[in-house]
């Protein structure tokens, strides 16, 4: 996964 | 974080509290759609599994966990430990007509063609529709005790606050997720009547009725 597919909310 | 993102997750923090306090003090979960809350630790269970690949803050595991844990206890309560009280006959929404297709669209609307982001796409968009059983037994039964209520507000009232964070993000960030956005606005639509029916019933100290 790419680093601005990391999902930071919940 | 924003303050609207942390008022969303104290709110759906406290929605969960409200629902297992509700069926641990009553030793009932008389009312509750047992089918919503599957629903919902699917959602949790497909969307957390970046708990093994990526770190964000203690905040957000300590919440991730809280969230897994907390929906598979509810099940516990609800089909094992107070079954007797489980009104089944009530709760016949089938979760198929949700799951499916909410599956599909999770191929086929996706931000990456990859396992782990199908499953999280696949959790927003079942998220957004997780609760139509409960909403689907309340109108069945045609009432809702007081205290559901105040679980269906708070729990609606996350993404709605939510909705607002993402706004809010990006104006000042430059941040958007439009599979997030559109799914969480549908997922606050369905609870307008909700909305409507608690602030002009439950806040004046009435029942949730609904008219014959």
């Amino acid at each position: 996964r790419t680093p601005d597919l990391l999902h930071d909310e919940l | 974080m924003n303050v609207f993102r942390l008022s969303g997750d104290v709110s759906h923090l406290l929605a969960i509290l409200i629902l297992l306090m509700k069926i641990w003090k009553t030793r009932s979960c008389a009312g509750i759609s047992g089918k919503s809350q599957i629903l919902f630790a699917l959602v949790y269970t497909t969307r957390y599994l970046d708990l093994f690949t990526s770190f964000i803050s203690p905040y957000n595991t300590a919440m991730k966990v809280f969230f897994i844990a907390s929906s598979y206890a509810t099940i516990y309560l609800i089909y094992l430990k107070f079954k007797a009280t489980y009104d089944r006959n009530h709760d016949t929404f089938r979760m198929e007509f949700l799951v499916l297709p909410v599956l599909v669209l999770a191929f086929v609307v996706n931000h990456d063609f990859t396992p782990l982001e199908i499953l999280w796409t696949f959790s927003i968009y079942l998220e957004s529709v997780a609760i139509l059983p409960q909403l689907f037994m309340v109108s069945k039964t045609g009432q809702a005790e007081t205290i559901t209520s105040h679980y269906l507000f708070a729990l609606g009232m996350y993404r709605a606050l939510y909705i607002v964070n993402w706004v809010y993000r990006y104006y000042f960030e430059g941040f958007y997720d439009l599979i997030a956005i559109i799914a969480g606005v549908v997922q606050t639509v369905l609870y307008c009547d909700f909305f409507y029916l608690y602030v002009t019933k439950v806040l004046k100290g009435k029942q949730l009725t609904l008219p014959a």
